[in-house]
């Protein structure tokens, strides 16, 4: 798994 | 977007059209904390900054602009229409003590050193606790209106609906936010005491007392 860093959730 | 982060922000959505609600049908703002409200302009604002900077969806940018404004508007309506009905001598919740480790912990726990990004640690930490002194009214009064647990317990069924998300988001995407499934985790464990009065008094058409 990788970690997201991107802010696609509210 | 699954189903459970789509159900967790209907209820996000549907929690704060609650305390419109409320205040609207009881013209009051009794037993909210300002305190609680206030933090929470503070996560959208320090959260959702990137509003002019990234786009993600439609839904995204519709979304985060209601969270900002309806905050805003909640805190309008508590020092300026409803004022009176606010008693500030109940919400007594140190908020020092919940800014400061929150920003220590964005300063330490972030994925790019960057301004945005550090401010959007510090909103998912200090959303994790931002109920807290809500929480802490609720204790000291020992009881509250049945439309301000239905907030509440909408508010908490958001925060719950997002850990089934993030599991599925796992072995789906294969991604994880450490952040925020951390701070996630504490935010929806601080309803559980909450909740379990909700289910065993609120729901079963008693009203939300706390036992002495």
């Amino acid at each position: 798994a990788q970690e997201t860093g991107l802010h696609d959730e509210l | 977007m699954n189903l459970f982060r789509f159900f967790g922000d209907m209820s996000h959505l549907a929690s704060i059209l609650i305390l419109l609600y409320k205040i609207h049908a009881t013209r009051s703002v009794r037993g909210l904390s300002f305190k609680t409200q206030a933090l929470y302009v503070t996560v959208f604002v320090a959260r959702y900054l990137d509003v002019f900077t990234e786009f993600v969806s439609v839904y995204n940018t519709l979304m985060k602009i209601f969270f900002i404004s309806s905050s805003c508007f909640v805190l309008y309506l508590m020092k300026g229409r409803y004022r009176p009905t606010n008693d500030p001598s109940i919400d007594t919740f140190r908020v020092e003590y919940l800014l400061g480790p929150c920003a220590l912990l964005a300063l330490i726990f972030h994925y790019r050193w960057s301004f945005l990004e550090v401010l959007w640690s510090f909103s998912i930490f200090l959303e994790s606790v931002a109920i807290l002194p809500q929480l802490f009214m609720l204790q000291r009064t020992g009881e509250a209106e049945t439309i301000t647990t239905h907030y509440l317990a909408a508010l908490g069924a958001y925060r719950a609906l997002y850990i089934p998300n993030w599991i599925y988001r796992y072995w789906s995407e294969d991604v994880i936010d450490p952040i925020a499934v951390t701070a996630g985790i504490v935010q929806t464990a601080l309803y559980l005491d909450f909740f379990y009065v909700y289910f065993t008094k609120v729901l079963q058409g008693q009203k939300f007392e706390l036992p002495a």
